[in-house]
């Protein structure tokens, strides 16, 4: 088992895994195999759940999160809650070079994203707007609020938050369709 | 969600994470991808680790970063994966979530706790053996 050099990726997304190596086999760095690799992912949008048109939140929109991590010098570039750019992962290694910081999230991020080059485009796709529009269609469900009013559990917001705060523990919806 | 992981033969290592989140989340909400040691960790003195799954339970208890320092103390990546994924599980019994680990040597290995409709992780690897994309699985 043991032999270098070695990429592994989470979930069978074998065109990242082989982007990745190509980009190892080419004599890229580990960060550029691992860029491109999840690049690779947000192209494609890896089952669903990776890049652009996927995981639309309670408004219908996409938003993106990404992270690299290099384990020489223990930089890292992250971005969260990325809006209207594509390359999440590009911009997370962006972070990590052009800035001395770590994460940068929301609005503000995807403006850096522009200054530095990257494309603002649309994530919205005709198969998150079918998701989103079904979301909708069937009261919200399911929903990751609590302790609001009117009852996450069968209604669509706007919430309020609920006077009297319940002990519920609810179970997560997150499953092999809807993950981070 | 992909979480990735490069080991090079100088020993070199990096990871890295993206993805668009949980579908119908609040929006603003962020997962445990883009946060330090818990959607990846890499230091190239031990290995690197990344995880996948309920980023709102799983950033709690920071698990990749768990992993690269359970492989620090001498835990073999399989070993050093069921860890983090074991802690996780005593204070959330059925979360959903998985992960991965490898050391600078390119040993590697996967964890996942198994809730209904998953009980068996899927991941890829390529190393020069296999000089190709292989997939494996691991059972949770």
């Amino acid at each position: 088992q043991a032999a270098l050099p070695l990429v592994i990726n989470t979930w069978p997304f074998k065109i990242a895994t082989d982007a990745a190596w190509r980009s190892l086999q080419s004599g890229g760095s580990v960060l550029d195999a691992v860029e491109k690799g999840c690049t690779q992912c947000e192209v494609s949008q890896c089952d669903g759940s990776v890049g652009y048109g996927g995981s639309p939140d309670e408004r219908g929109e996409t938003t993106l999160d990404a992270m690299i991590m290099n384990g020489d010098t223990m930089e890292v570039g992250a971005v969260a809650d990325l809006r209207r750019v594509k390359n999440a992962i590009g911009v997370a290694r962006a972070v990590m070079e052009r800035t001395s910081h770590t994460l940068l999230v929301g609005e503000s991020a995807s403006v850096f994203a522009e200054n530095m080059g990257f494309a603002a485009e649309d994530l919205t796709t005709n198969k998150s707007l079918n998701i989103f529009s079904e979301w909708l269609k069937g009261n919200c469900q399911p929903n990751y609020r609590k302790n609001v009013l009117p009852d996450p559990s069968k209604q669509c917001g706007p919430y309020q938050p609920q006077a009297l705060v319940t002990d519920k523990q609810l179970r997560g919806h997150a499953n092999v369709h809807s993950h981070d | 969600t992909i979480g990735m992981i490069a080991v090079d033969q100088g020993g070199h290592v990096a990871a890295g994470t993206s993805t668009n989140g949980l579908t119908h989340k609040v929006p603003g909400r962020v997962g445990d991808s883009p946060i330090v040691g818990a959607g990846a960790y890499a230091d190239s003195q031990v290995g690197a680790a990344a995880a996948t799954g309920d980023g709102d339970v799983m950033m709690r208890f920071l698990p990749s970063y768990l992993a690269v320092e359970q492989m620090r103390s001498g835990a073999d990546p399989s070993a050093a994966c069921k860890t983090a994924i074991s802690r996780i599980k005593r204070h959330y019994a059925d979360f959903f979530g998985a992960i991965i680990c490898a050391n600078t040597t390119g040993h590697y290995g996967a964890a996942c706790n198994s809730v209904d409709g998953f009980s068996q992780f899927f991941y890829m690897i390529s190393n020069s053996e296999t000089d190709a994309p292989h997939l494996m699985s691991v059972d949770c």
